[in-house]
């Protein structure tokens, strides 16, 4: 058991390091997962911490909002590569990242869903959801209460604007 | 394995049966507030095995349609969700699989091509396709990608423990 | 105090169905304020429901995270109305917010700029900031550490889009 | 009376002197992730006496530039708020009144138009414009919209409390 638990930790702790740079785009950035008690990872705490791009080490704390979506977004695809899931659904993960950083993330999901994992997100933003395969548009009817119907839209002949 | 269509009947803001795909490798869900998208990824969690506290709701009959304006719709109310193997060198066709949960008053039935199974089963067959839910490796709810990396210490270690 | 608890919850529970109907753009959206101790409020909690256009009563529980959106809005600022602030400060508050429901808040924003509040608000899209007099432009320099700088830019003489 | 500049010295991500405005009536705030937006509504927070478990640090000295890392650097650290009234009937010009606040230590000084003054002098001020810092009833921080939807209706009569 406790075997297993170390085998994950050993495996994710490198993946999240990667996979941190390529959101970035940035081989200077780092993400670290530390445990409070080394000799044995599972009694206690494991620290998260990144260095974002240009800046200095410094707690999770500091880090602006955008910057601790790109955080989270590393962790979730680092634990996933260790026991790999076919899909992936996320909703509305882009609200808090700028016109910039939804580039990063969205070319690096196009790369991963080539490869690895399908994807499945919610978002609200054009810069984000022009990049997909497809698009599945949601929309209400009203008559009495309201209910939802749904159009889907193949977006792969289309060039990537 | 990847995932090609859902099901729904009768499910939250979806009346009726509809087709929800199919999806290609990198798929957006969109549309204005309130329309029922969030809802489409209940459905899938719901299919899944995920249970109500976790699809915002405290029962599983009030997933029915209507449920939260006091009427549901009578009839059967559930998901199917439709997964493909990809054909290995000597197989011919996609093999499909489809796993389905319905609402029947507080308690739900599991189906596996339509046939009825335990959840145990259900499940380890799901896990033999990569989806392990207890785990929730591979979704991101609504309003939770911050907390994600605000976890605490602790709670980070329980999700190791989940995963290995 | 109990008088004056009294005529606060009185003000806001008028104040805040008027301005869920004008932030909707809609005479049907209803907004209520129950106290679950009618006759000492201030005793217990105070309920608080909204009905969205379109869709009948529900719990708050159920409405979608733009709808909830909508609704925070409307509480914050009838509670204001009571006792007027000068100004208003608010981060990313469009984050869940689709287009339409932008337009609808922007133009809430405009109008109650003009009379009562002014108005700081944080934002990434630019649906939401093209619509305002004045953009303040951050940008970090990155010499060893991360430093910020700002240019601010006069948006009355173009034309609203 | 309305909001003028903001002149902040050292503090978070703004090193040095530098002002920020003049502020219209609808003023927005933009720029990439983690530039220091967020940081600027701190600063006007800050010079309000809003304390610093609200600018998400632990103490009043991690609000110094570069504290964050370590290397805090030395001299003044601060934010002065400008507003001006609009002049009634017979008065000619418009007078401005200038709230700051420095950060000494864990400590903070407190000065109208320059002048040293005693926290609750400076409150009672802020008062007199229509500022209530501590019912919080003006400011919206990053990510709390929808939670301020979803109190719970013993927090909502705390609210109404603060207020009245
Ligand atoms: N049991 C139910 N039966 C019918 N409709 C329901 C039920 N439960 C919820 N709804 C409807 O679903 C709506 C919420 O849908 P959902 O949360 O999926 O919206 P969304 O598209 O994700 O919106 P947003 O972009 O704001 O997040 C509610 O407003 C309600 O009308
Ligand atoms: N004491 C400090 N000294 C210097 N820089 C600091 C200090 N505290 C925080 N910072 C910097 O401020 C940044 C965060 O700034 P802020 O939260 O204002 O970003 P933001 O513009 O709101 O971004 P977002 O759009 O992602 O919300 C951190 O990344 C850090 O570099
Ligand atoms: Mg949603
Ligand atoms: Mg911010």
């Amino acid at each position: 058991r406790y075997q297993l638990f170390s085998q994950c930790f050993e495996h994710v702790c490198v993946a999240i390091d990667q996979i941190y740079k390529r959101l970035c785009r940035n081989t200077s950035a780092q993400a670290f997962l530390s445990p409070e008690n080394p000799e044995e990872p599972y009694l206690e705490g494991i620290n998260y911490n990144c260095v974002s791009p240009g800046k200095r080490f410094m707690p999770m704390d500091n880090l602006s909002g955008g910057e601790k979506s790109i955080a989270a977004l590393a962790l979730v695809f680092a634990v996933n590569s260790y026991r790999p899931a076919p899909f992936f659904v996320m909703d509305e993960v882009d609200a808090a990242l700028d016109n910039t950083n939804i580039g990063k993330v969205t070319s690096y999901i196009r790369e991963q869903s080539r490869e690895d994992f399908q994807m499945i997100v919610i978002s609200l933003k054009e810069e984000f959801y022009s990049q997909a395969d497809s698009l599945l548009g949601v929309y209400p009817e009203f008559d009495g209460g309201m209910c939802s119907h749904i159009l889907s839209l193949d977006l792969t002949p289309f060039p990537l604007t | 394995v990847y995932l090609k269509q859902l099901e729904v009947e009768n499910f939250k803001s979806w009346r009726g049966r509809q087709v929800i795909g199919p999806f290609k490798r990198f798929n957006c869900i969109v549309g204005t507030n309130g329309s029922g998208k969030s809802n489409v990824m209940d459905a899938l969690c719901f299919a899944l095995g995920e249970r109500a506290g976790c699809l915002r709701v405290k029962h599983a009959r009030d997933l029915v349609h209507g449920a939260h304006i006091g009427v549901p719709v009578p009839g059967a109310a559930g998901v199917a969700v439709t997964f493909c193997e990809v054909p290995g060198e000597e197989e011919e066709e996609e093999e499909e699989k489809t796993f389905s949960r319905t609402i029947t008053g507080d308690t739900s039935e599991y189906r596996i091509n339509g046939t009825l199974v335990a959840l145990s089963r259900y499940t380890s067959e799901l896990q033999r396709l990569g989806i392990i839910v207890k785990a929730r490796n591979c979704f991101v709810f609504q309003g939770a990608v911050e907390s994600i990396a605000m976890m605490k210490p602790r709670e980070r270690t329980q999700l190791f423990e989940r995963i290995s």
